[in-house]
Order: structure tokens, then sequence, then C-alpha cells
């Protein structure tokens, strides 16, 4: 860290999408806990669409995250 | 499919709509007609009838609104988030909500209404989102033509509340094929600058070298013009061109670009007006040669020249000894020819003129 400006901003729009679609749990960012709950959730909107789960931000994860689409969570209540 | 936790549904299938407010974007008829469309899709697998009411609290309200609209679940400006509905409910249960920055309209020139109507109302009836890329259910916004639900829709939507006692004919759309099936077969595959596209049914795969696993895309979400089939496509390296074959047009894409002047006829090879289809299509960089295969035969076009070679149509079981009377599609890939028919591929040595192994077709997808 820092990162560099447009990797930040794909880490927010990564981070919102996560929360919104796949309650990806409020929290603190940094922590240890945050970052397995962030890859968690991450290789759970990569299941769901049939991406290669790798829990890690790639490009093919990011295009999907920035594809016009419906506001209803794709999981949990 | 997928339906909200507890399988939250409508304990009637009397249900009754009202249209709250109207976008600008497009006349009141026809958000009217939308809407309608919308509805009478799912009422046609249900028992389920929706009446329209003008006045008062209905089951489902449907309204337009932009950024924070009184839910506490704003919406986002242009693009990103469409619309968003609630599972069925009292008070804003069933409520179906559109983002009012959106452009809407009837057609594919931006957000189709119908298409996203149809989508939302899905949830407001109980379906939550789909992993099938075909379903109407699935998360992100692709246009499409024809039938919109799939089987997928039908089987979730007919698990809550049975089928349509007087079914009218419909015909949905069949589930997404699966990469890995080994009964496998495939309409087309083509290089494009790099990645490969395999063409099946109405959808496509994108294999990138740099992304282990294939992409599978609606042909109609990233070319809407184009049919909800492909018999054949080739790429011509030297032009920086994709051509793409479906029945007797054929469309031109530079990238994935669509070339003005296209649709042309397939004819304008040099095929003689009898041949209706291209099963299979190849070019073939090392001779500047593309072969085009219909039925039994197959046909070399010269790019350069852009002339047909004389001595054509001839036989494919003749001069390709070993991969059958009829190919799905080819591909030349270095330095060999791949045939596929049905389940299978077949690896072809241009240089020795034989068949040096026969594969299932899904190892394209390293199955």
């Amino acid at each position: 860290l820092p990162l560099p400006a447009d990797d930040t901003d794909t880490w927010l729009l990564a981070e919102k999408y996560l929360r919104r679609f796949y309650g990806l749990p409020v929290g603190l960012q940094g922590s240890q806990k945050a970052a397995g709950d962030f890859q968690k959730t991450i290789k759970q909107m990569q299941r769901f669409f049939k991406l290669k789960v790798t829990g890690s931000l790639n490009e093919e994860t990011v295009e999907v995250m920035k594809q016009a689409r419906c506001g209803v969570p794709d999981v949990g209540e | 499919y997928t339906h909200f936790p507890r399988k939250l549904k409508w304990n009637t299938n009397k249900l009754t709509f009202r249209i709250l407010d109207y976008t600008p974007d497009l006349q009141k008829s026809d958000v009217d007609k939308a809407v309608r469309k919308a509805l009478n899709l799912w009422a046609a697998v249900t028992p389920l009838t929706f009446k329209k009411l003008h006045t008062g609290t209905a089951d489902i309200m449907i309204s337009f609104g932009s950024g924070e609209h009184g839910d506490y679940n704003p919406f986002d400006g242009p693009n990103s988030l469409l619309a968003h509905a609630y599972p069925p409910g009292q008070g804003i249960g069933g409520d179906v909500h559109f983002d009012e920055d959106e452009n809407w309209t009837k057609d594919s020139t931006a957000y189709n209404l119908f298409i996203v109507a149809a989508h939302e109302l899905g949830h407001a009836l109980g379906m939550g989102h789909s992993t099938d890329a075909g379903a109407l259910m699935y998360p992100t916004y692709s246009y499409r033509t024809g039938f919109l639900l799939s089987v997928d829709d039908v089987k979730g939507i007919q698990e809550l509340y049975g089928p349509n006692p007087n079914p009218t004919e419909v015909t949905p759309s069949p589930e997404a094929p699966k990469q890995c099936d080994r009964m496998l077969s495939i309409d087309a595959v083509t290089g494009l600058r790099g990645e490969t596209m395999v063409f099946k049914d109405r959808f496509y795969w994108r294999l990138h070298p740099q992304m282990p696993e294939p992409d599978q895309i609606l042909i109609k979400s990233t070319w809407p013009s184009l049919r909800n089939k492909v018999d054949a496509a080739y790429e011509n390296p030297e032009k920086d061109q994709v051509i793409i074959f479906s029945g007797i047009r054929m469309w031109a894409l530079n990238g994935y670009d669509i070339v003005e002047g296209y649709p042309k006829y397939i004819h304008k090879f040099g095929l003689p007006k009898k041949i209706r289809k291209v099963d299979a299509a190849v070019h073939i960089s090392d001779t500047g040669k593309t072969l085009l295969f219909t039925d039994e035969e197959y046909w070399s076009y010269d790019e350069a020249t852009g002339r047909m070679d004389s001595g054509y149509p001839r036989s494919i079981e003749k001069d390709f000894p070993g991969i059958g009377d009829k190919i799905d599609a080819a591909v030349y890939q270095y330095g060999f020819l791949y045939f596929f028919r049905d389940n299978l591929r077949y690896e072809y040595s241009y240089t020795h003129r034989k068949v040096w192994r026969i594969l299932p077709t899904n190892s394209i997808f390293n199955c």
C-alpha cells in the first residue's frame, strides 16, 4: 500500500458489489478476519457466475462486476 | 434457479398490480404494454392472473425513481443498477422499482423496459437469481428476442405456483449448454485476436489464454442484430476480420464490432444459389485459402483474389480421409486442422494429410 488509484477504485467497486449482492460483512478493512471474509465472498460470487474460483479480484471477475444488472442480491436473506 | 429464503410466495393466484408513475423516456402506452407483456410471460406458465388497478394499493406497485427513492435502497445513476424488486409480502413486498436515471427503450438501443420488467416481476413473484446465463432470472442485463423464459425459469416458477391449467403453446429457451458435457457438440469455432470463440445454440464461449475458465455469453447480448444460432465462423487475420455465417447470411466482425455493410449473402463467396447454409468454415493462414464446408462437400476460396478456386466442390471424405462426410465446425491452430463432428474432435495434420488424434469435443475446454 498505498494502492495505485485505479486499483483503489476497483477495490472499492468490488467491496460495494460484494456487500450489496453477497452480504460481505461490514467491518474495518485490513483486519485479518475482514480479508478472509472478502476472499470467501469473492469465491461465492465467482462460483455463482461460473468463473474460475480464485478468491482474488482478477480481470474477469471485475468485468462481471461492471455489467449492468438487477439490484436484488444474488444470495442470502 | 433459486427462490427467496423460506420460499416466499403469494398465497393467492389472483394478483393485482398498479403503475404509480411513468418514465419520460417512453410513451405511457409503451410502458403499459411492456408491463402487461412481462406479466403475461409469467401468467402463460402458471395459474397466476394479474388485474390492473388505477387507484389504491395493489399487490405489485410499479414505479420509477432516482437515487434514494424512499426504500433506503438507493439507485446509483446511469448503468450498473437498473432496477430492483421485493419478494411477495405485504407493504413493499412485491413492489418493483426502476432506476429513472437509465435510458429506457422498447428496442435494443438502450435498456429494454420489457426485458427488465419481466426479470423484476420474477422477483415480485418469488424468484431469486439464476446461475444459468440464458435464464431471464440471470442477474446481469442482456438484450434478447423471442420467448424470454428459459426452461430454468419455468421450472422455478412452477415449483412455487404449479403450471397453467390452460396452457398455451410456449417454447421456453433450452437451458444453457454445459461445457464439460461428454456429449457436447458445437455449432462453430473461430479465433479472434488470440481468443477463441466457440458457438453453441444461443450462446458462445469465449476462451482467453489468460482466463482459464471460459466465459459463456448470449450471442445477442454481444451482437443484438445477429441470429440466435451461428452455423460457421472463421478468422482472417490478414484482414483482422471474423466472418460469421447464419443461414444464407454472413456478418463480418472487426474485433467485436460488426463491419458496416453487413449482413451479406453467403453467395458473395461464389457459392451456388442452391447452397442455403455453410456447416463450417476455416481459414488456413499458411495457404491464404478459406475452406467452406456444406453437407458432404467443401469449397476453397482464395482470399487474396477474392475468388473461389476452380475444381470445387470436392468430397470431404475423399480429401480428408477419416473425419467422416459432414462436419459441424472447423478451426486451424498450430498447423493442425481441428474438425468437430458431434461429440468428437479430429486433429488433422494438414501437412501429412491424415487424422492425427481423435479427442472429445469438450477437450477444447480442457475438460
